[in-house]
């Protein structure tokens, strides 16, 4: 059977709520390991791959490897029924066709259970090498919100350059166009809040607004966001959830017209 | 969008 158990439900609720937009269904690979998910959107531009570590959650345990075929928008409708305080269990027999959900509030006394419909999906899993990118910036994950948030405004695509001199982003449209560039940061005393960029070469890659400001929906997860870049290959867009593990997400650069 | 590029044509079956 499978069962794990997290105190801090509203991760779990925070969670689903960044994906359901981007990804209708995927499997939940469970082991003993962890929890992964590996999902495209249905176009096939980017990738959503999460990866919960065994030792993250309270309680963990898998005695067989399972692929549950998960609809997002139907979990999310059972997690807007947990409190935000609530601890959650999730728990699923070998082969089952369901996955349970038990909700408990903070003081226990509260308890509601509701089951999930698995559903059987054919899904083919990608393989991301592990690779040295030209840069890697750690900024705050609001500011990157903000950035994309506010250029989706104004274009459809954006040019993100890396150079010493910083990160910019830029776009134009009907209106006209934007600039935003952060610069190398690491005044501020808090590390979530600083702009940290690491570059092994001067990169700029174009991609779509739309994709980059629907990751942002992560925010609520991490108060940093990492951004790697390297020419011609997809950018990755990596929240950090607390020990638990990360999201990451991959979207395929435009071709410059 | 024109000139999107897919994923696929990065990342290979696993």
């Amino acid at each position: 059977m499978f069962e794990a158990r997290i105190t801090q439900g509203a991760v779990l609720k925070k969670l689903v709520e960044a994906l359901k937009e981007l990804v209708t269904e995927g499997n939940f690979d469970v082991s003993s390991t962890g929890l992964q998910l590996q999902a495209m959107d249905s176009s096939h531009v980017c990738l959503v791959s999460l990866a919960l570590r065994e030792d993250g959650f309270e309680h963990f345990r898998c005695d067989r490897n399972m692929a549950m075929g998960i609809h997002f928008q139907n979990l999310s409708k059972i997690l807007k029924c947990a409190g935000n305080e609530d601890t959650i269990t999730l728990k699923a027999e070998d082969n089952a066709d369901q996955l349970t959900l038990m909700f408990e509030s903070s003081n226990q006394d509260r308890i509601s259970d509701f089951d999930l419909k698995l559903m059987s999906i054919e899904s083919e899993h990608l393989g991301i090498p592990d690779q040295e990118y030209s840069a890697e910036i750690k900024m705050p994950s609001s500011e990157y919100q903000r950035i994309v948030r506010d250029l989706t405004s104004i274009g459809d695509t954006v040019l993100i350059s890396a150079t010493k001199e910083g990160i910019k982003f830029s776009t134009s449209g009907d209106v006209g166009t934007a600039n935003v560039t952060l610069r190398h940061n690491t005044t501020p005393e808090k590390p979530e809040e600083q702009t940290i960029i690491d570059l092994k070469e001067p990169v700029a890659l174009t991609f779509a607004l739309r994709y980059l400001n629907n990751f942002a929906k992560a925010t609520p997860l991490a108060p940093v966001v990492k951004l790697s870049l390297t020419k011609d290959l997809p950018i990755v867009v990596e929240y950090q959830i607390g020990e638990l593990g990360a999201v990451k997400f991959y979207l395929a650069p435009k071709i410059d017209d | 969008l024109p000139g999107q590029q897919r994923l696929t044509s990065f990342f290979g079956a696993a």
